[in-house]
C-alpha cells in the first residue's frame, strides 16, 4: 500500500471517527480486510458527501474535510 | 426531514420537560428563556404543549455536561460535536445534553454557540425528528449562526415535525367555561401581527396578566392550587415561586378543564368536578369507584354542572355554586342541607355575579369572578375587599 504522509494519517483518522459517529462506519478490524476497509470508507464518504450536496467522489478531499470539521449535533445523519 | 427508524413519537400533546443544571456561560434566566422559546418554536406549528417542571421526572430532561457523561456517547471538547439529544421514549428517550466544553451564548456572535437555535436543533430530536439535508433547515446537522430575533422555523422543519404530531388546534383554547360578559377591555397592542398563541406553560409574566382568570381553585395539603385548561398554578409555603405543572403530570388520567374543586383535610381528599361527574383523590391517587354523578350529591337532574366549590373545614359544610344560587352540604350526613338552593346574593353580600371559582383559606372565602376575586368573611359572610385574582402571586 502507498505510504501515506503524517497529516493525510490523521485527516484519515479523523475522517474515519467522523464517519464512525456520523455514518455508521464499521471499521473491519483483522488487517486481511484492510483493503475492504478502504472500499468501506470510500463509500461512506460518498454517503456524507451526497448528504452535504458535495460532489461526489468517495476521495477525502478538503471541502469534504472542511465539512467534517464544522460544528455539528451529535446525532447521525445516518442510522442502521 | 427526517425521522428516526419506526417514527417514535410522543402519544400525548402534553409534554414535559426539566432544566437539570445550567452552563455557567450564562445567566439562569437567559438560560430558561432559551430553552422556553426554543419549545415554543415546535409549540407554535404542532398541537403539541411544553410544561417545565421543576423535579421528578419530565419527558425531556435537559442538562449542560462534558466528555464521558453516562451514555454512550461522550462529547469531544469544544468545538466538533455541540450536543446530542434523544428520540421520544422512556428513560432517556427525548433527553437533551448539551457540551459544556462549549461558550454558550444567547446572542449570534462569532465567539459561541447560540443556545436558543441549538436547543431548537436537539428538541426537534426529542419530538421525534432526525436530520435534514435542506441547507438552512434548522434540523440540518451543522450548526449555522443566525439572527434568532424573529427566527421563524424553515418551512422543511415545520413539515417534518407536523408529518409526526400535524398541525396546531384551530384556536387557542377557549375558556372551558363561558365566562360571564366582561366589561370591555382594550386589546394590548401588539407590536407584531399575532402568531398563533404559544402554548408553552405559562410564565412568570403570564402569571401576572390582570386578565388572568381560573376554573376552579383548592388547597391540598398546605398548598393552593389554581387550575385553568390544561395547568395548574401551585403556590407552596414550601418554596418561594409559583410553579407550573400541567394537570396531567399530577393526575394524567383526569382530562384537564375542570369545573370546580375542594378539599376536604379531615380526609386528607381533594374531589374534582367536570360536568356532571366528581372524582375524589387521596395526594396523586383516584379513588376507586369514581367517577360519579353529580346527582349522588343530591343535585336535582337539571344540575349537569357545578360552577365552583368550597368547604368550610369548621362547620364541615361544603357550598356548591351553580349560576346564581348555592347550595349546602352537610359532608358528616353527606346530604344536601335543606332549604337550598338559595341565592347566593342573599346571603353573600356583594356577590352578585356567579362564582367561578371558590377558596377557603386564612378564615376568609375567596369567590372568583373572571379576573376578580372577593374576599368574603366565612362567619358573617360579609364581602371585606375586591382583588385581582392572581393577587395570590405576589405580582
Amino acid at each position: 500500500l502507498p505510504v501515506v504522509p503524517e497529516k493525510e494519517t490523521e485527516d484519515i483518522q479523523f475522517a474515519q471517527k467522523y464517519l464512525e459517529n456520523f455514518y455508521d462506519f464499521k471499521e473491519e478490524k483483522s488487517s486481511l480486510f484492510k483493503s475492504k476497509n478502504f472500499n468501506l470508507m470510500a463509500e461512506k464518504i460518498r454517503e456524507m458527501q451526497s448528504f452535504f450536496g458535495l460532489e461526489v467522489t468517495g476521495e477525502l478531499n478538503s471541502q469534504t474535510l472542511d465539512v467534517m470539521k464544522q460544528p455539528r449535533c451529535g446525532i447521525p445523519d445516518v442510522r442502521s | 426531514y427526517s425521522t428516526f427508524p419506526r417514527s417514535p413519537k410522543w402519544r400525548r400533546e402534553d409534554v414535559t420537560y426539566r432544566i437539570l443544571n445550567y452552563t455557567p456561560d450564562m445567566l439562569q434566566a437567559d438560560v430558561e428563556e432559551a430553552i422556553a422559546k426554543a419549545f415554543q418554536l415546535w409549540s407554535s406549528v404542532t398541537p403539541l404543549r411544553f410544561t417545565r417542571l421543576h423535579s421528578g421526572e419530565a419527558d425531556i430532561m435537559i442538562s449542560f455536561a462534558s466528555q464521558f457523561h453516562g451514555d454512550f456517547y461522550s462529547f469531544d471538547g469544544p468545538g466538533g460535536t455541540l450536543a446530542h439529544a434523544y428520540p421520544p421514549g422512556n428513560g432517556i428517550g427525548g433527553d437533551a445534553h448539551f457540551d459544556e466544553d462549549e461558550n454558550w451564548t444567547k446572542f449570534t456572535t462569532a465567539n459561541g454557540y447560540n443556545l436558543f437555535l441549538v436547543a431548537a436543533h436537539e428538541l426537534g430530536h426529542s419530538l421525534g425528528l432526525g436530520h435534514s439535508n435542506v441547507f438552512g433547515a434548522l434540523m440540518y446537522p451543522i450548526y449555522m449562526a443566525r439572527d434568532t430575533r424573529d427566527y421563524r422555523l424553515p418551512q422543511d422543519d415545520i413539515d417534518g415535525i407536523q408529518s409526526l404530531y400535524g398541525p396546531p388546534r384551530e384556536s387557542p383554547a377557549l375558556p372551558t367555561k363561558a365566562l360571564p360578559p366582561q366589561e370591555p377591555t382594550e386589546v394590548p397592542p401588539t407590536e407584531a401581527p399575532t402568531e398563533v398563541p404559544p402554548s408553552i406553560p405559562p410564565t412568570r409574566a403570564e402569571d401576572c396578566d390582570p386578565h388572568l382568570a381560573f376554573d376552579a381553585i383548592t388547597t391540598l395539603r398546605g398548598e393552593i392550587l389554581f387550575f385553568k385548561d390544561s395547568y395548574v398554578w401551585r403556590k407552596s409555603p414550601y418554596f418561594a415561586d409559583i410553579e407550573h405543572d400541567t394537570i396531567s403530570s399530577f393526575w394524567p388520567s383526569l382530562a384537564a378543564g375542570f369545573d370546580a374543586t375542594y378539599e376536604i383535610d379531615k380526609k386528607d381528599q381533594v374531589i374534582f368536578f367536570k360536568g356532571d361527574q366528581y372524582w375524589a383523590v387521596n395526594g396523586y391517587n383516584i379513588q376507586p369507584g369514581f367517577p360519579k354523578p353529580i346527582q349522588n350529591l343530591g343535585f336535582p337532574r337539571s344540575v349537569r354542572k357545578i360552577d365552583a366549590a368550597v368547604h368550610d373545614q369548621n362547620t364541615k359544610k361544603t357550598y356548591f355554586f351553580v349560576g346564581h344560587k348555592y347550595w349546602s352540604f352537610n359532608e358528616n350526613t353527606q346530604s344536601m342541607e335543606g332549604g337550598y338552593p338559595r341565592k347566593i346574593a342573599a346571603d353573600f353580600h356583594g356577590i352578585d355575579q356567579t362564582v367561578d371559582a371558590a377558596l377557603h383559606k386564612n378564615g376568609h372565602f375567596y369567590f372568583f369572578h373572571g379576573s376578580k376575586q372577593y374576599e368574603v368573611d366565612v362567619k358573617t359572610k360579609k364581602l371585606i375587599r375586591t382583588m385581582k385574582s392572581n393577587s395570590w402571586f405576589d405580582c
